[in-house]
């Protein structure tokens, strides 16, 4: 399946970065 | 910190496996682009998990792929 960049995708928070 | 293999992958419940490989995607994407790390991991996340898991081992793959987010990205930004 050929990777088509989404703009829209939900932002990725790591677990290991303070929250806020 | 070891690599993360399929195996270890597989035994995680299915809705834990996007974080795990988040989790090991966005340190490598941070050192390229700090500033969009997070919503640049969040496109990437959205590539089948073995493929992903394929870029974890491959730089020059990872690095295609970051570099075409990031191109795609920008020409979004920039037309906002």
């Amino acid at each position: 399946k050929p990777f088509v960049p989404n703009v829209h995708a939900a932002e990725f928070v790591p677990s290991f970065l303070p929250k806020g | 910190q070891e690599p993360l293999t399929a195996s270890m992958l597989a035994a995680a419940p299915l809705k834990e496996q996007k974080q795990l490989l988040g989790e090991r995607l966005y340190p490598l994407i941070q050192m390229l682009h700090p500033v969009v790390a997070g919503k640049i991991t969040g496109m990437l996340l959205e590539i089948d998990n073995s493929e992903l898991l394929h870029m974890l081992e491959s730089p020059e793959s990872l690095h295609a792929k970051v570099e075409e987010a990031v191109a795609v990205l920008q020409a979004h930004q920039a037309k906002e």
